[in-house]
């Protein structure tokens, strides 16, 4: 699993000012695996809230307490 | 190769995760983040959520945010750790009764020719 | 829209391989809200 770097390189041309604007291969790389490690520790900081909540369902509100955190961390 | 989803990447996309107008929450929007004390009250543009759409909170759970939460591969942040600290202060506060903790710690330090 | 769907696609793939580790279920709508966190991020 984990984001195909096409996808990624669409993203970020997303949110490009200037379309000129190039990434080369080892930004691009790096961002995939940036985003890669997102994801994983918003899934894995979840589960520990459902875990602390002796839950089997990781639901939105395990999600939200953990969030605010979350994006202040990266 | 488009970086989009094959036609059988899209069919399980449809099956497994994309929410419907059966389901009970239909949307999930992360509102973008406005400081009250910063904007006045007519410039806020508030969205207002549609029928069915959960936005995201980050101030739902506030009183949880006194304590950092487990983390997994990445630590907290400086920042983190510094809002945690505010939080703590803020709920520490939420408890007194006459007197402020807070001022009582800073007021040693006030010179009102510094003010003046 | 077809971004945002392979976005939340690729979120339903890793939230599995966590589940499956951890052996917990991701709502539907928790992958969602990932899905919305990180597109934004």
């Amino acid at each position: 699993g984990g984001f195909r770097k096409e996808l990624v390189s669409r993203l970020l041309n997303l949110h490009f000012r200037d379309q000129k604007t190039k990434v080369s291969r080892d930004a691009l790389q790096l961002m995939v695996e940036f985003l890669r490690i997102f994801v994983v520790e918003a899934a894995v900081r979840g589960v520990r809230q459902a875990q602390a909540e002796d839950l089997d369902i990781v639901d939105v509100e395990q999600l939200e307490k953990v969030l605010p955190q979350l994006l202040l961390d990266f | 190769k488009n970086g989009f989803l094959s036609e059988e990447e899209f069919s399980l996309w449809n099956r497994l995760y994309r929410l419907r107008d059966s389901d009970k929450i239909k949307e999930i929007t992360l509102p973008p983040v406005h400081f009250p004390s910063l904007e006045d009250e007519e410039s806020r543009t508030t969205q207002e959520p549609t029928m069915g759409a959960h936005q995201l909170s980050l101030s739902e759970w506030r009183l949880w945010q006194d304590h950092p939460f487990p983390t997994h591969q990445v630590d907290h942040s400086d920042r983190c750790h510094q809002f945690v600290n505010i939080m703590q202060v803020i709920e520490g506060m939420r408890h007194e009764e006459d007197e402020c903790s807070y001022e009582l710690e800073l007021k040693p330090y006030l010179k009102m020719e510094d003010v003046i | 829209q077809r971004l945002k769907a392979a976005v939340h696609y690729t979120m339903g793939c890793l939230c599995n391989e966590v589940a499956l580790d951890k052996e917990v279920q991701f709502s539907k709508q928790t992958i969602a809200a990932i899905s919305e966190v990180t597109f934004q991020q």
